[in-house]
């Protein structure tokens, strides 16, 4: 299983449709401060179920909808879709790619898409037990967290260890 | 429960002994539980000690120590229960030239078997890339990508100047 | 001490404004309290808006520009209360180059009125240092100072190799 | 005022004397991971009255005094003293130049000296009313903290503005 591409449109900073091709080995990210690299990472850890708006720096989910600058407007929606490579038939469905698609609206309201179909995040969730993906506490990394793991007390450093059992 | 907790622990351990020699050529960690008779509560203590230095808490170590032995950490975990991808943003800001040679080595070493997305500013990290994306804001606050690295073989082909949507 | 406060930051307030401008060349920022009928107690809000983009809360802003903005604030309060020395540790790593040498060109004014000791590892940095210390480990863990530059009108004296003590 | 001075012997990885002389100007230090750089931070946040072994990194005083290493053997104290030029008389005192002293031992005991003549913590303190020294919010800036003035809550932040006022 890996990551094939990334589409995003009205996600944070990124108010225009951006399409990102990864490979099987190592993508690097790089650009100047406040050009939306970790906005990236954002928009994964929110396309793969994160509930919580502040792990996405925000206060309310409304918050990782485009807020607009002096020369756009803001927009109602954002919208990021995933697709997956799943040859290796890691992720228990028959399809040999898979996308998912996660959009909010300023309502509030959140709706998941499986190859374009509605479903539950329920139903993602269940495609990806056992994979590893989705349980994030190890896969991603938020900057300048690394020494999150050194410094907290022993009693909190054995959440990593569970999530790995 | 108990029992998978115990056996990831140790797995863990062996593993965290020896990827921080790797990293940091030479030198002795550990992780030690807190208490044993409680598997489901124990904290856990990490042991750390660079190559040369005596045995000391791990709060008097360096900056780029501190960091270098939360990868090593994190890196170990990955290795007893691998995860189809990760996300790393800015893992290497702390790291030195040469901690930042070792930790890209090892990193290169992982891709053979999973996928990793990486936000950096070293230069010494993204030349391990396959694939490198610039991002850039032409229009304050308008996020685009601007340009595509293939890898080695694929040298030939131009820079692909992605044109912003 | 509740005139003294209020006075303190009136003047931190015009002054973080001046300076962020300065630092992000443009944009808006301001300090807020957060409840002006209890001075003694009151929190502070920090408002920033970099150049271009909308006004958001600051949870929101990138890691580079959250830095540079924590800058500003501690410039602004030392412009009022300047401290005849102050010592900063990698104060810079956040930084992209554009902002490093603004930064440090900030710094290089600041450095007429009072003292300035900066850990740093990035070239922008150091080139405004009169004088520049090594720090090596020949021997493991045992910290040795190894040499000295001069200011530009010495530069003509050779560099110092301070011998190990 | 500013520091002419700093000379370490026997605190954290400065077993053997070092002595550094700064400029009035910016005085840059570098080098590798764990070489030690932070370690003089440290050592001017003691000179200056620093009571807390956390805020130098360690759990008790003891933690400061040079532990050893795989070639040298712990030792008994630490000393740090730090030169002031007070040329332009701001410090109350009519010496040109003022040094002050402190040591530590293994027993626990401290001891302070003023231009090598035994004093208390109180003496020092006194001489620098006013003038900045020693009360270091906002005038040292420790490794990884400049974004706590950020992401810390309204209500802390205004420690920093007491602290000018
Ligand atoms: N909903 C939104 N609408 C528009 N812009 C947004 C929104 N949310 C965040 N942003 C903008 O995105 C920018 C932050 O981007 P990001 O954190 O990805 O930067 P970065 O490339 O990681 O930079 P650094 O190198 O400093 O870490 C901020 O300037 C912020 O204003
Ligand atoms: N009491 C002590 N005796 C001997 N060594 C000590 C003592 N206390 C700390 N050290 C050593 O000092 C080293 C840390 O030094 P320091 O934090 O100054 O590094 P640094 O140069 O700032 O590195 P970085 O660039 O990673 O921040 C550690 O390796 C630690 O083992
Ligand atoms: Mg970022
Ligand atoms: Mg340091």
């Amino acid at each position: 299983v890996y990551f094939k591409r990334l589409e995003i449109q009205g996600f944070k900073s990124f108010v225009d449709y951006t399409s990102l091709d990864f490979e099987s080995g190592i993508t690097a990210i790089v650009g100047p401060n406040g050009c939306g690299k970790s906005n990236i990472v954002d928009a994964l850890r929110w396309v793969l179920g994160e509930q919580s708006a502040k792990a996405l720096r925000g206060n309310r989910m409304e918050d990782i909808i485009f807020n607009g600058t002096d020369t756009r407007k803001a927009v109602g929606m954002a919208e990021v879709s995933l697709t997956i490579n799943n040859y290796d038939r890691q992720l228990s469905t028959e399809h040999e790619e898979i996308t998912i698609t996660r959009r909010t609206y300023r309502s509030g309201e959140s709706e998941y898409l499986l190859n374009k179909t509605a479903c539950r995040l329920r139903d993602i969730q269940d495609l990806f037990l056992d994979t590893g993906i989705g349980r994030n506490a190890y896969s991603i990394l938020e900057q300048g967290k690394i020494d999150l793991v050194i410094s907290s007390r022993p009693a909190d450093r054995r959440y990593v260890f569970e999530e790995a059992a | 429960s108990r029992v998978r907790f115990a056996e990831t622990f140790s797995q863990v351990r062996v593993q965290f002994r020896e990827v921080f020699r790797r990293l940091f050529n030479g030198g002795d960690a550990d992780l030690v539980l807190m208490d044993e008779t409680n598997l489901l509560e124990t904290g856990i203590e990490i042991v750390a000690r660079p190559p040369g230095k005596h045995l000391q808490n791990i709060s008097l170590l360096s900056g780029g120590e501190k960091a270098l032995t939360a990868i090593a950490l994190l890196f170990a975990i990955f290795l007893v229960k691998p995860s189809p991808f990760c996300v790393f943003d800015e893992m290497d800001a702390p790291l030195d030239d040469n901690n930042t040679v070792r930790f890209s080595r090892i990193l290169q070493e992982f891709a053979e078997k999973s996928q990793f997305i990486i936000i950096t500013h070293n230069k010494l990290t993204m030349e391990k890339a396959g694939v490198l994306y610039g991002i850039t804001m032409p229009e304050a606050g308008i996020s685009r990508i601007i340009s595509v690295k293939f890898k080695e073989e694929d040298k030939s082909k131009p820079v692909r100047k992605v044109p912003p949507a």
